[in-house]
């Protein structure tokens, strides 16, 4: 099983579309895939249709040892799972404050499903605390969903550098596997500055001894399409929710690219 | 003075943008206005062209008493000043656990400069943690900045919910001045209805008590314009960037809605 934390401190740049509807569009192509949520927004979980009550288990009880991920885990599609976030997330900060191996948590969690499928992304809230830290510690690899726009460009440096440290104190396999631009607006000048700037710096650091060695800017830009807009209201993926959409089409694609980027690796 | 959270845990909807430009705006029509960035990727800061270096005092410095909100505080432009933010505001978690009273830290900072100003906003992460509950805790009033987009409405009884605790608990003048609806794409039928559904939900509530009683969606939208996610990275408002645009346009007249709506309550 292929774990990857999708993962961007900016808000708004795309991390649970992306999340929800490359696992949606894996699952098509026969993969097994889990989403986990993460975020204590729950977004992805109301994405998928799932609505959590306050009075059941939750992820942050299994970060607490106190029970399984089955236990919250649920089948939204075939070969689709999710796993349920909560409100009580947001808890998570002062619940595993004094927690000793706090940040090794979720691994031991994930450990248990290592069987149950071929890929596991987690969806990440727009902070790099506890939660963040404990998807870093569990992964393989990230995923940088971004806006093209100048102020998600300016916070990937401190993105990058997170990923380092979490790479030298709690995960050496950790690797970045690349970055996917979002809403991208392709008539802007703006988004194709930005397109060349990502490029560029991966151009440069190839192959230089870092997490981000042999990373890339996926070719796949997801267009800005109201329909990913408009899918999380149905509970479904953009896949079911309207299957003809430029959405639906970059989504595909992007399953294609980063299955491929798998095997260029 | 007049203290004012902008704030959304949702990422992405528009929080730092509306926070520079309307104080901005209101500084352009003459009052004295004081932007502070609460936010560790320090965006607003990045958006007024103040650069913060690591070893100089920070928020975090102010928030633990070791120095004043005067000496982190930058004269950007004519009548508008701003208090800039720093990385290591992302470890206030951490920093001010277990400190006594640490919500009311930043309310005491604010007294010192109550006289220089006759607005200060207050620009918040996109998340409910400490740094969020320090802002709840120091100021007057609350504008909420909203993407026209289902995954935003939906965080939106979340938030009211925390006004209400904040305003029980630590700051009983707290209320909700109103909702702005950010990046406002016009021709779509999901803003039209998302639209519709906050200033339903704000007519029912009128009168009833709770800190929204009085609170609005304005008139304004501020229409999604690419000048508004260029002016960031000339370290300038949407005013001094490209003041005959749309974005400039519409920031103007949020500040004229927004000073109405003061009167009128
Ligand atoms: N390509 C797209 N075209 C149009 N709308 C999009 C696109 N991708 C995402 N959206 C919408 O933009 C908003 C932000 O996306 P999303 O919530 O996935 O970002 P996020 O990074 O997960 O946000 P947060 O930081 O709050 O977790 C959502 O309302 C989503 O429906
Ligand atoms: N009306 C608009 N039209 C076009 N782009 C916009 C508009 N408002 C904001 N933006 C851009 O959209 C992105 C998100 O806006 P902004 O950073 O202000 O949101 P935020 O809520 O402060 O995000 P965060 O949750 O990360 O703090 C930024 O790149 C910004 O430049
Ligand atoms: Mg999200
Ligand atoms: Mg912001």
């Amino acid at each position: 099983m292929r774990k990857v934390a999708v993962l961007n401190q900016k808000g708004g740049v795309g991390k649970t579309t992306t999340a929800v509807n490359l696992s949606a569009a894996l699952a098509e192509l026969g993969h097994r895939v889990c989403v986990v949520d993460m975020d204590p927004q729950a977004h992805a979980t109301l994405h998928l249709g799932v609505t959590a009550r306050e009075d059941e288990r939750s992820l942050l009880d299994v970060l607490l040892g106190e029970c399984a991920l089955a236990d919250i885990t649920h089948d939204v599609r075939e070969r689709l799972a999710l796993v349920r976030a909560s409100i009580d997330l947001a808890a998570a900060e002062a619940e595993l404050a004094g927690v000793e191996g706090r940040e090794a948590a979720l691994s031991t969690a994930l450990d248990a499903v290592e069987s149950q499928y071929d890929f596991l992304f987690i969806d990440c809230p727009p902070s790099l605390g506890v939660l963040t830290i404990n998807a870093l510690a569990a992964v393989d690899e990230v995923l940088i969903p971004m806006q093209p726009h100048f102020l998600a460009l300016h916070g990937l440096s401190k993105l990058l550098e997170t990923i380092e440290l979490a790479a030298e104190r709690l995960n050496p396999k950790l690797r970045l596997r690349g970055v996917v631009l979002c809403m991208y607006d392709a008539g802007t000048r703006l988004a194709a500055e930005v397109a060349r700037d990502v490029a560029r710096f991966f151009d440069q650091v190839q192959g230089q001894p870092s997490p981000w060695a042999d990373a890339c800017a996926y070719e796949t830009r997801i267009r800005r399409n109201v329909r990913l807009a408009e899918a999380p209201s149905f509970g479904k993926s953009i896949l079911d929710y309207a299957s003809n959409s430029p959405g639906a089409a970059d989504y595909r694609q992007l399953a294609r690219d980063y299955l491929d980027s798998l095997t260029a690796a």
